[in-house]
């Protein structure tokens, strides 16, 4: 089955 | 400090009702620009973000930043207490502790105030980059919120595959599997309901749909919905509004 990804490194911290 | 009339109060309601089940508390930014708002949920996996622009409010007055702490079940509960036809005014000191809210009716014979208590959120400001996404998909809100609720019997994810024939929406669970097809149909006579798919790459990718199903609850506030897919790219789900946005984007699931 498939785990749910994070958003964790997909956006920068401005 | 802040100045925010709405005439439509109800837009402000359906706007907590389609954000307080993902985030419990965040910073309404407010600056010249108007009203906006950012948070991840707690297990990182979806982030909300939701633009008012200034000239959604008449009037609208923010002399300085200001980002207010709000606890937003405690100010969805405030909101109940407007009625759907209300006008309601936020108003906010620069020093603010509270944020204070006036709902007056149509007929102005009716005014009530409200005050809530402001809370110091150190939240991290996250950069979304600009993406050009392979596949963009247009189509009814209510469509979307349909197709997530069905496909939630049958399993807890879906499987969205575009083409530029359509989009497919696929469930397999434990009881069996289903699928719903849209075909691109963007001369149908009513615009509302057309399929629009703008694609540089066929996209096969994995949801939650509790997340997805989430993400339904702003429905109400605007008759169309996009769909932003690229492989290995969070999920942009946009709902636009007369003057703003929300916007959910939402974590892959990955490996099969």
């Amino acid at each position: 089955t498939a785990t749910q990804g994070r958003l964790d490194g997909f956006f920068t911290m401005t | 400090m802040l100045e925010a009339r709405l005439q439509t109060g109800a837009l402000l309601k359906k706007v907590l009702e389609a954000i307080k089940e993902l985030i419990t508390d965040a910073n309404f930014d407010c600056s010249d620009n108007g009203i906006a708002l950012q948070a991840m949920d707690n297990s990182h996996v979806a982030l909300v973000a939701l633009l008012l622009r200034h000239d959604g409010f008449e009037p609208y007055r923010c002399d300085r930043s200001l980002a207010l702490g709000v606890n937003l079940v405690s100010l969805s509960k405030v909101l109940r207490c407007a009625g759907n036809d209300d006008i309601i005014t936020l108003k906010a000191d620069d020093t603010a502790d509270v944020l204070s809210l006036t709902f007056e009716n149509t007929d102005n014979d009716r005014i009530s105030e409200y005050e809530l208590k402001l809370m110091d959120i150190d939240s991290e400001h996250l950069g979304i980059p600009d993406t050009t996404y392979e596949a963009v998909v247009q189509m009814s809100s209510a469509e979307f919120a349909r197709i997530c609720k069905d496909l939630q019997v049958l399993s807890d994810s879906v499987q969205i595959d575009v083409t530029k024939e359509g989009v497919k929406f696929g469930a397999k669970g434990e009881l069996g599997s289903g699928a719903v097809t849209l075909k691109q149909n963007g001369n149908v006579d009513k615009e509302e309901e057309a399929t629009l798919i703008e694609l540089q790459q066929n996209v096969s990718l994995n949801f939650s749909l509790k997340y997805l199903v989430n993400f339904t609850k702003a429905t109400p506030l605007a008759s169309r919905v996009s769909l932003s897919m690229s492989s290995e790219v969070p999920l942009l789900v946009e709902y636009k509004m007369e003057a703003g946005y929300i916007r959910y984007y939402l974590a892959p699931k990955i490996g099969e």
